[in-house]
C-alpha cells in the first residue's frame, strides 16, 4: 500500500 | 516548516480572528454564513483526529486546538448567543450543504491514501474544506454589498490556501518523495473557487468602493 505521508501540516 | 506554510497558517489564524472580532465587537453575524462555519468545524474535527495520538510539535498541537476551538465557538455564538443569533441571515443562508458533505464523503471513500478510519476522514476533511466556502460566497452574492469584515474574512481564508500551494511546490522541490496529491489538487480547486471573489475584492479595493459582487 502506498506510504501515507506524515500529516505534519495543519 | 517553511515560510510559505507559516504565512499560510498565520493568514488562516488571522481570518479566524477577524471573524471572532467581527462577531464579538459588533455582536452581529450579518453577512456570515453559519453553514460555512459548521462545515469548517466539521473539517477541523475530522482532520485533527490524530490530535491525541500523534504529537508533531507544540506549534502543531496548539494551532489544531485553536482552530477546533474557534470554529466551534463561532458556530455556538451564531446559533445560541441571544444577541448575535438575531442578526443571522437565516433566509439568505440556504445553501444545501448536505450535498457538499455527501459528495466529499463518497469521494473520500474512493480516493484516500489508506483505507483506515483516520485516513478516510482526513481525505474527507481535505475535500470538504475545498468547497466549505461555497455557502459563504453564495451569501455574499445574495446580500450584495458585504460589510468589510465579512469580505476580509473570505479574503484571508482564500489567501491561506494560496500560500499552502506555494508550500507544496516548495516541499516538492526540496524534499524527496514528497507526495500530497489529495491536498494539492483539492487546494487548487479551493483557491480557484476564491479567484472570482478575489477579482471583485481587488476591484472594489482599487476603486475604494464597497465590494459589489455580480448578482
Amino acid at each position: 500500500s502506498p506510504v501515507t505521508t506524515p500529516k505534519d501540516e495543519l | 516548516m517553511n515560510i510559505f506554510r507559516l504565512a499560510g497558517d498565520m493568514t488562516h489564524l488571522i481570518s479566524v480572528l477577524v471573524l471572532l472580532l467581527k462577531i464579538y465587537a459588533t455582536k452581529s453575524c450579518s453577512g456570515i454564513s453559519l453553514k460555512t462555519q459548521e462545515l469548517y468545524a466539521i473539517v477541523f474535527v475530522t482532520r485533527y483526529l490524530d490530535l491525541f495520538t500523534d504529537f508533531i510539535s507544540l506549534y502543531n498541537t496548539v494551532m489544531k486546538l485553536v482552530f477546533i476551538g474557534s470554529s466551534l465557538a463561532i458556530v455556538w455564538c451564531m446559533r445560541y448567543h441571544r444577541v448575535v443569533r438575531r442578526s443571522y441571515d437565516r433566509e439568505l443562508d440556504t445553501f444545501r450543504y448536505w450535498i457538499l458533505l455527501g459528495v466529499s464523503f463518497i469521494l473520500a471513500l474512493v480516493l484516500h491514501e489508506k483505507f483506515t478510519l483516520q485516513e478516510v476522514f482526513w481525505a474527507f476533511s481535505i475535500y470538504l474544506e475545498a468547497v466549505a466556502i461555497l455557502p459563504q460566497l453564495v451569501l455574499l452574492q445574495r446580500s450584495g454589498n458585504v460589510d468589510n469584515l465579512a469580505g476580509q474574512y473570505v479574503f484571508f481564508l482564500g489567501a491561506y490556501r494560496a500560500f499552502y500551494i506555494l508550500n507544496w511546490i516548495y516541499r516538492y522541490l526540496t524534499e524527496q518523495r514528497f507526495t500530497r496529491w489529495i491536498s494539492c489538487v483539492s487546494g487548487l480547486v479551493q483557491t480557484a473557487l476564491y479567484a472570482d471573489f478575489f477579482y471583485y475584492y481587488f476591484i472594489s479595493w482599487k476603486n475604494n468602493a464597497k465590494l459589489q459582487l455580480p448578482a
